[in-house]
């Protein structure tokens, strides 16, 4: 998945 | 996305935009820490470094500019405008911002998930989120008197983070790959240092009186 864990939330 | 989230996200707007309305409309910003405003704008200012390097999605980017542009006209108010100011405490808003920076950023050092820059940066931001609050709680309980605006405000701002908690639950839960230790522990932290207003703010607005914290 592109994102690491929690960094696609403000 | 999921419900959680999104009513965590709205929560928090709502909460920015509460304050903002109400300091541009009364100009006035009683009862207010400039202290905490402050370092909210450095929070967001740390944590959206990925702003024009990383694009998740359009509600991501407009929403980061939305909290971005709303904390630092906040702390524009309360410093530089001119009927605003006058009702800045400044007395009473003492708390040493480096009381939290510093050991936020020593933690963020010591622990996180990749020593990289906007990875240190975004863990420093998770730390400083959970104490942030911290010299608004101060500033109410000095002068005990919280309109029912600021009462709101802070309200909406803990009610946010436990959106949160319960977004990161189902998150665990429903995708399996996901865990992330250190935005549970500053989360759970964050919401616990809420608690205690959340009980009196209950208490008063059950027992329908002013809200009054205990010296």
């Amino acid at each position: 998945k592109g994102q690491p864990q929690s960094h696609d939330e403000l | 996305m999921n419900i959680f989230r999104l009513a965590g996200d709205m929560t928090h707007l709502v909460s920015v935009l509460v304050l903002l309305l109400k300091i541009h409309t009364i100009k006035s910003c009683a009862g207010i820490s400039l202290k905490t405003q402050e370092l909210y704008a450095l929070v967001f200012t740390t944590r959206y470094l990925d702003l024009f390097t990383d694009y998740i999605s359009l509600y991501n980017t407009v929403m980061k500019l939305i909290f971005l542009g709303s904390s630092f006209s906040i702390v524009w108010y309360i410093r530089r405008h001119k009927i605003v100011r006058r009702s800045y405490d400044k007395d009473q808003d003492t708390f040493r911002h480096y009381f939290i920076v510093l050991p936020c950023l020593v933690l963020a050092l010591l622990i996180h998930h990749k020593f990289t820059f906007k990875e240190v940066m975004w863990t420093f931001s998770l730390y400083l989120e959970a104490v942030a609050i911290l010299p608004q709680l101060v500033l109410l309980q000095r002068t005990r008197n919280i309109d029912n605006l600021t009462g709101q405000y802070v309200f909406l701002l803990g009610a946010y983070r436990a959106l949160y908690i319960l977004n990161w639950i189902y998150r665990h839960y429903t995708e399996p790959h996901y865990v992330h230790w250190i935005t549970w522990i500053a989360g759970i932290v964050q919401t616990l240092l809420y608690a205690d207003f959340f009980y009196y703010y209950f208490q008063s607005w059950k027992n329908n009186v002013k809200l009054q914290l205990p010296a």
